[in-house]
């Protein structure tokens, strides 16, 4: 973006292609410019500098409104349910978050509950070996209900702070792999209150507009209480977050930037929306 | 729909309005924003609707009594032509052996299109032989061997050796054994990593396939056209396959690989079975797009 112009029509043009770029979507682009027409006229400002100024502001303060503490409150165990559409990063993923929270002086267990796909358990079990985590899984084929309701009672006779869940990819639009998924929840609900148990959506960074979608229909069967967003370390800009805080108010609590065990950062907005216009 | 939002447009010329370039104009406003909406590039967008507009306000569509439909039928036309108007087929299997390698981000859905395309060539009563070049993803061997494992088909892998020297060894171990279709799964990597871009650039070198296939998730958005360019610029793909068709993404990206390739789109991947798999109709794709 050219500074030092006035907002006319060619630099709303400009900020309108950059949002769109980055996947942030025609309606969540339209309800920014429109904001900020108004929030630029309110600041009388014109020069480009100011405005994008205003522009980058207000996408922050849309990530940053429905942010919560990530880090237990010393409530034992807190369940994360680690959901998302096939081949997103969620295996990787769970490995990552496991080593993240050991760092940070926590217990972690990890739960094998993809017990479908080809490979899956082994390669989730690499991830608990490299993260120093005890893995709770159970035959091939098993009912990942199963062996959700066994890692969750372990994780409480344990003493465990944090019980990481991976789960097979779905795709929302298959009603019955979703309703595996409430049952794994409800499952785990027995054993653990529901107000421990929280359910993150992994989502691939070069998703487009689908995204929505994925998080409207997770969050209908096991609710979505926040997001992390994969492969940021490619060059997609994942701005689908930013009209799923607007549409839908759920916040991303990580990024994933790299396929080792170090690649995971809590989100932060500041950088985020940096890297948004780079 | 965008025929229905298209009702409000026109639905003023029912009677005595008469049809306006204005009208048009809007109508295409619709369009734009129902392309952007299935994720087709921002800057293939803006062509396609310059060019949309040209034929839109000529005559055909301003006499017509359904211009709505007329415009639809317009935009539905280029979408095909866009994605290439006809089927086409994979290179056919006629040789000893003919190879196929699979690239693309990581978990587009490669491994598990390699066991499809095995399985298909086992229909055929040809002989397929599976090669695990992903020697980096945790237990990708194993997973590409439980998938062989289930369709009967052999799948070489080499210890301590480097992807290019797999592929090249696969190759020699084909040609010794009758195998009609070599298929190499290669590991899931980004268009900016120059040494894993490096890699396959080696293995194209070593085996030269008769297929280079770019697998792409069909919810992909506005990043397609990246990946695809620097893939494309640096290997010369033959192909493309849209992998999780059976979800409800539009799929504009089918249009954005295509328009920055020129590369026919040849397989739709549409679920995680081995025997889902079909060959890529434009018609079908353009109507999905277009919602
Ligand atoms: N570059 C990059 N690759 C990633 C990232 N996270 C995961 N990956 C890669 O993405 C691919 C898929 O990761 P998985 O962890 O198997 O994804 P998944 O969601 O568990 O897949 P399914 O269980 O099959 O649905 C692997 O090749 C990972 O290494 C990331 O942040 N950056
Ligand atoms: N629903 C659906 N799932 C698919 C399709 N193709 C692949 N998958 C699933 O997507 C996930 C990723 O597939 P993989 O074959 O492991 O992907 P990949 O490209 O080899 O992944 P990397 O090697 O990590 O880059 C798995 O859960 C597959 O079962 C498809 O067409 N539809
Ligand atoms: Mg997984
Ligand atoms: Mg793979």
């Amino acid at each position: 973006i050219v500074t030092g112009r006035k907002l006319d029509d060619d630099l709303i043009d400009e900020i309108e292609e950059s949002l769109l770029k980055a996947d942030i979507g025609v309606a969540a682009t339209d309800r920014i410019i429109e904001r900020l027409r108004q929030l630029a006229k309110e600041a009388k400002a014109t020069d480009s500098d100011t405005v994008f100024g205003i522009l980058k502001d207000e996408i922050k303060k849309i990530l940053e409104s429905n942010r919560k503490s990530l880090m237990g409150n010393g409530i034992r165990p807190h369940i994360w349910l680690i959901t998302g559409v096939n081949g997103t990063g969620k295996t990787t993923t769970v490995g990552k978050l496991a080593h993240y929270f050991k760092n940070n002086g926590k217990s972690v267990m990890i739960a094998a509950c993809d017990t479908f796909r080809a490979a899956a358990v082994e390669q989730l079990a690499i991830w608990a070996e490299r993260s120093g985590v005890v893995l709770v899984t159970a035959q091939s084929g098993a009912d990942p209900a199963s062996v959700a309701f066994d890692a969750a009672s372990s994780a409480v006779s344990k003493g465990i702070d944090y019980l990481l869940i991976d789960t097979a990819g779905r795709l929302h639009t298959k009603a019955n792999l979703m309703e595996e998924l409430k049952k794994i929840r409800r499952v785990t609900e027995k054993v653990v209150p529901s107000n421990q148990i929280f359910s993150k959506l992994i989502i691939d960074g070069t998703t487009g507009q689908n995204a929505l979608s994925q998080v409207k229909v997770f969050t209908d069967a096991v609710g979505c209480d926040g997001l992390i967003v994969t492969k940021l370390d490619g060059t997609a800009r994942g701005g689908i977050v930013v009209a799923i805080a607007q549409e839908l108010s759920v916040p991303v609590d990580f990024i994933g930037i790299g396929e080792s065990i170090d690649d995971l950062e809590a989100f932060n907005a500041d950088s985020f929306v940096e890297a948004l216009f780079e | 729909e965008l025929i229905d939002k298209f009702d409000e447009i026109f639905k003023n010329l029912r009677g005595a309005g008469k049809l306006t370039e204005k009208n048009i104009k809007d109508a295409l406003k619709e369009v734009r924003r129902a392309l952007l909406e299935a994720d087709v590039n921002y800057k293939v967008v803006r062509d396609f609707i310059k060019h949309a507009e040209t034929e839109a306000v000529g005559e055909r569509v301003l006499k017509s009594i359904e211009p709505g439909q007329q415009i639809v039928k317009i935009v539905h036309d280029e979408l095909v032509r866009l994605l290439g108007e006809k089927m086409v087929p994979l290179a056919p299997i006629d040789k000893a052996p003919t190879v196929y390698v699979l690239c693309g981000l990581q978990g587009s859905g490669k491994t598990t299109l390699c066991g499809k395309l095995a399985l298909q060539a086992k229909r055929k009563n040809k002989k397929p032989l599976l090669v695990a070049a992903d020697i980096y993803r945790p237990a990708a061997i194993k997973q590409l061997m439980i998938l062989g494992d289930s369709i009967g088909v052999e799948v070489f892998h080499l210890d301590n050796a480097k992807p290019p020297e797999i592929c090249s060894q696969a190759k020699k171990y084909a040609e010794k054994n009758f195998i009609d279709l070599m298929i190499c799964d290669t590991a899931g990597r980004l268009h900016i990593d120059d040494e894993l871009m490096v890699e396959l650039e080696e293995i194209k070198a070593r085996v030269a396939p008769d297929e280079l296939i770019l697998v792409a998730d069909a919810m992909t958005g506005q990043d397609a056209v990246n990946l695809a360019e620097k893939f494309h610029q640096r290997l010369g793909l033959t192909g493309v396959a849209l992998s999780k068709l059976d979800g409800d993404a539009r799929g504009g990206a089918a249009i954005s690989i295509r328009a920055v390739t020129g590369c026919p789109i040849k397989l739709a991947s549409i679920g995680e079975k081995l025997s889902d798999l079909e060959p890529f109709h434009p018609d079908r794709m353009a109507s999905r797009i277009l919602g």
